[in-house]
């Protein structure tokens, strides 16, 4: 589990944020930039993940959701189409 | 449950699979009979048969593969994403594709290869990622999950039924009802005058009834049981248990099937169960508990087996030396043989086929005689 190792690297993080998002979540790959913000369309799919994944919707990256993310899992992604 | 968009399912009952190729991590007799243990899984619950084939094209392609593999969407590497699979179809559809680069394991000291491609041929049949944990086709891998008695959860059934009914029945085929947890079948078999228990307990004050592969719910604050399958609630959990009983003070309830015994606090299961019955003192003649009672005051659990019973403390948490004794000589009026067992408001309560008998410890005798499914205002 890479991020183990690099935890507190914000860069690091946000990176595997993102392309867990655009893995299983359908964020928009052109989404590039990561400013945390209520409106933000991170924010809204890290509230949509926590919802897939039966946690509490935060929309924040707490550390019941970075476990989740660090969890093997299949490849099939979480959104339809 | 979920399904993909479209929804697309096999229109046969009879699909083929072939194994294109093998990892180097497991033998090939251990991959061979992982695949089909985890299509037996569906095909439990489902009117599908799947019929093996050694060339040409299958409606399943199970392979290995690492990395980019020629469906434009490449493995990771160790770890992270384990395996992929297609919906219902043609070509690349219904295919299971494995990550290579995992260590595959028969048990779960690395990536357990059974409970990985049930899950991909979960998708291979049609059902998407689900949203419950305790579900097989939860996207994220569990490596908790009791291999030994793995059971899909209410959740898979539903989801596989609502694309392919209920197996057929007939006397080779194990009838699993479409919605065995909706309240209608419970309801009825609830009020059945010869009902009997396997296991009753306490939890977190509510009652549960335990019966084959479901249990009902009482709460003394409704008038009506609730009716759930085991493993909606517990993935690990095994049917047909034997006897359960809470801890109070450690809120946990501890459910035994033949020499094992798993832990739960409310909807967790607790890790590093199964344990072995003989872990709490039992001697290696018990093959299986009939009931167990915890009595909180005195902070002493019963294990009842055959006609004796043993005491365990639990604030020592050793079994009492002086044990076992007979069980009709110390709870006389009880027989010598109790199916379930619990306790409540200072009795204990006895199950019997459909009798039930309320006990006063402090007395020494019973005080009720009552059907088995007094609990449910019948």
């Amino acid at each position: 589990y890479p991020l183990d190792e690099v935890a507190g690297d914000k860069d690091t993080i946000m990176e595997l944020l993102q392309k867990y998002l655009e893995n299983y979540y359908g964020l928009e790959k052109d989404v590039q930039q990561f400013k945390i913000m209520d409106s933000s369309p991170v924010i809204k799919k890290i509230q949509e993940m926590q919802k897939f994944l039966g946690l509490e919707m935060t929309g924040k990256l707490d550390s019941s959701t970075m476990e989740v993310m660090h969890k093997p899992r299949c490849g099939v992604p979480d959104v339809g189409g | 449950f979920s399904t993909f968009p479209g929804t697309p399912k096999w229109r046969k009952n009879q699909v083929t699979y072939r194994i294109v190729n093998y990892t180097q991590d497991l033998s090939r007799k251990a991959v061979d009979s992982a695949i089909e243990k985890a299509l037996k899984v569906w095909e439990e619950v489902t009117p599908l048969t799947f019929s093996r084939i050694y060339e040409g094209e299958a409606d399943i392609m199970v392979s290995f593969a690492v990395r980019e593999h020629g469906d434009f969407v490449p493995f990771d590497g160790p770890g992270g994403v384990l395996a992929h699979a297609y919906a219902p179809g043609p070509g690349t559809n219904g295919d299971a594709h494995f990550d290579d680069d995992e260590q595959w394991t028969e048990d779960t000291t690395g990536t357990n290869l059974f409970l990985v491609a049930a899950h991909e041929l979960g998708h291979s049949l049609g059902l998407f990622h689900s949203a419950k944990p305790e579900a097989l086709m939860y996207p994220v891998y569990k490596p908790s999950t009791n291999l030994a008695g793995f059971q899909l959860s209410q959740d898979d059934v539903d989801g596989i039924q609502s694309l392919y009914g209920s197996p057929p029945a007939s006397s080779d085929v194990p009838v699993v009802p479409s919605k065995p947890s909706s309240p209608k079948p419970g309801v009825s078999a609830m009020c059945d005058p010869d009902l009997s228990f396997d296991a009753v307990s306490t939890l977190r004050g509510e009652i549960l009834f335990f019966k084959d592969r479901h249990f009902w719910r009482k709460s003394l604050r409704t008038p009506e049981p609730g009716f759930y399958s085991i493993s909606s609630f517990w993935l690990s959990v095994p049917s047909s248990i034997d006897a359960a009983y809470e801890v109070i003070s450690r809120d946990t309830v501890f459910i035994f099937k033949g020499t094992q015994f798993w832990a739960i606090r409310g909807h967790e299961e607790q890790a590093g169960y199964p344990k072995s019955i003989y872990t709490l003192g039992l001697p290696v003649t018990v093959s299986k508990i009939d009931a167990a009672i915890s009595d909180k005051e005195k902070k002493k659990t019963y294990f009842f087996a055959e006609d004796k019973y043993w005491r365990f403390d639990e604030r020592k948490r050793t079994m009492e030396p002086e044990f076992p004794r007979k069980i009709d000589e110390d709870f006389p009026g009880v027989g010598s043989k109790v199916d379930a067992a619990f306790e409540a408001f200072g009795f204990f309560y006895f199950f019997r086929g459909s009798s039930q008998l309320e006990f006063d410890p402090n007395a020494k005798k019973v005080t009720h005689v009552l059907k088995s499914n007094s609990w449910f205002n019948c």
